[in-house]
């Protein structure tokens, strides 16, 4: 296997799911001696990023809701209770970083909680729809690079009903909850069965050094009616290692059609 | 060149925050909304070297040189807003989310942002009842001079009003609230077309959580300046 590159990976094809109640391995399990194939049921092929019920869609395991009146045909969350639109998310990817790399697994958004299996190692994802997960890796990749992960993945705590003349965000539940709010059904929308539940945002894998850069800030300040301007820039500096990382930062600014560097 | 490096020690397993010296430009190409000038977008790479190791992590962002300032109008009630000084009527419509599976690709949100542009808008407001939009909305809307109007996930029907009324409290959590606000800000922060942040739709959040978004998000009095004064970045951060 060649050695990695520093940089993100998407991790955003082969992905597998499943309901959770029609699962009978556990996290651990299924990312070690029973890793899932799409040939077996329950698993069928998901949509990540998407939502549970875009992979139902997909997999024409519900009629599109988006379709005449077809909506009115899919189960909601608040009859069918919550376990019925928890799901099981399973990927294989392979890495296998050289002495001084270091891997994080990135999501950027899941709706609502999750729990994360690599390789049998348990990490649980904390709630809200609306906030970003990284999880350091290095030390649970598998040395030959072939590693497992499945996300178990719940919906928000308090979904709601919807009331039988629907309404303004259903019966409000929802509000509970940090997500979106417009899944129990607007006066534009039909309710979202799965209320959006889902690894509903991009999944990747950053391969660092030592040191990684975590969320830059740039701001401009204008002078003299604009003529002259200044970029501030803040940063994030994580080390890794443990060893004192004697490190170069370099900031470039180009122009972005071809490359070229500004000339002051 | 606009090209600065500086070197530096980081301790062993340690986290910190680092200000990198400014860069000046004269006369930069200014980001302008649709209809007002183009949108020259500079690349802004950062990269960090360890010794004995070499390239150790990189990063890299669209940025647009622009200045927006809003004010509620005594007159009007209305928000004015100025772009890079200059008056702007606002032409914008509503956006909740591109599909309601979520399938969010770039493909979809550069033919639904084209479109929007083309309809000669030149602002889009997220709704709070939808989602903080993704990074791949934001890098259309720079590139087509769409202005965003961000709201975060507070409604009326929801968060107060609505028919039962609903809880004026918000969500059961406030710290999770204000940490996926915090966590959504990094996010978008750096998108020369992220124009404004709101609390919530057709009502206030909850007095804490109201409170403390806009001790977050308020301007430093640095960039609030119109003055030829210059400060030292110490000043700012």
């Amino acid at each position: 296997m060649a050695e990695e590159g520093i940089g993100k990976r998407l991790l955003d094809r082969g992905w597998l799911a499943a309901r959770s109640t029609e699962v009978d391995l556990t996290g651990v399990e299924l990312t070690t001696t029973h890793p899932p194939s799409a040939e077996q049921s329950p698993w069928v092929e998901a949509v990540v990023p998407g939502t549970v019920l875009a992979t139902l869609v997909k997999n024409n395991l519900v009629r599109d809701p988006f379709y005449g009146l077809d909506n009115e045909t899919i189960i909601d969350i608040g009859e069918s209770g919550r376990d019925y639109y928890t799901f099981w998310f399973f990927t294989m990817f392979e890495c296998k970083p050289s002495t001084n790399q270091h891997v994080d697994l990135n999501f950027r958004a899941i709706n609502y909680s999750a729990d994360v299996y690599l390789n049998g190692h348990k990490e649980v994802l904390p709630k809200g729809m609306f906030r970003r997960h990284c999880i350091d890796v290095t030390d649970i990749l598998d040395p030959d690079g072939k590693n497992l992960l499945a996300v178990l993945v719940y919906p928000p705590d308090n979904p709601g009903k919807i009331p039988p003349d629907g309404g303004q965000g259903g019966d409000h539940e929802i509000g509970k909850d940090v997500a979106a709010q417009y899944v129990e059904g607007w006066d534009w929308m039909t309710p979202i069965r799965d209320r959006n539940t889902g690894i509903w945002d991009e999944v990747s894998l950053l391969i660092t050094g030592p040191v990684k850069i975590i969320d830059p800030h740039l701001v401009s300040s204008f002078f003299d009616d604009y003529k002259r301007a200044y970029l501030h820039s803040t940063l994030e500096l994580v080390n890794k290692s443990n060893f004192v990382a004697e490190c170069s930062l370099s900031i470039q600014v180009g122009t972005e059609i071809d490359g070229d560097i500004c000339v002051v | 060149e606009h090209l600065q490096s500086e070197h530096l020690n980081i301790a062993a397993g340690s986290h910190v925050v680092h200000t990198l010296p400014e860069l000046f430009f004269y006369k930069p190409d200014l980001w302008w909304p649709n209809g007002m000038g183009k949108q020259p977008l500079y690349n802004v790479e950062i990269t960090v070297d360890v010794e004995n190791f070499g390239e150790s992590d990189s990063w890299s962002h669209h940025f647009g040189f622009r200045k927006i300032e809003s004010h509620i109008d005594s007159a009007t009630g209305g928000r004015l807003f100025k772009v890079n000084g200059q008056s702007i009527f606002i032409r914008g419509g509503n956006w909740i989310l591109s599909d309601g599976l979520l399938r969010l690709s770039k493909r979809r949100y550069e033919t639904d942002i084209k479109f929007h542009a083309e309809m000669n808008f030149n602002m889009m407001r997220c709704w709070g009842g939808g989602l903080a939009e993704r990074p791949e909305f934001y890098h259309y809307c720079d590139i087509y001079g769409l202005l965003v109007w961000q709201e975060f996930w507070i409604t009326g029907d929801c968060d107060g009003r609505g028919i039962p009324v609903s809880n004026p409290d918000g969500p059961l959590d406030h710290e999770l609230f204000l940490l996926c606000a915090r966590d959504t800000v990094k996010l978008l922060r750096n998108h020369p077309s992220l124009a404004l942040w709101v609390g919530g739709n057709e009502q206030v959040p909850p007095d804490d959580i109201n409170t403390a978004l806009k001790m977050d998000l308020q301007l430093h009095p640095y960039f609030e300046s119109s003055t030829d004064l210059k400060f030292s970045i110490e000043d700012i951060y």
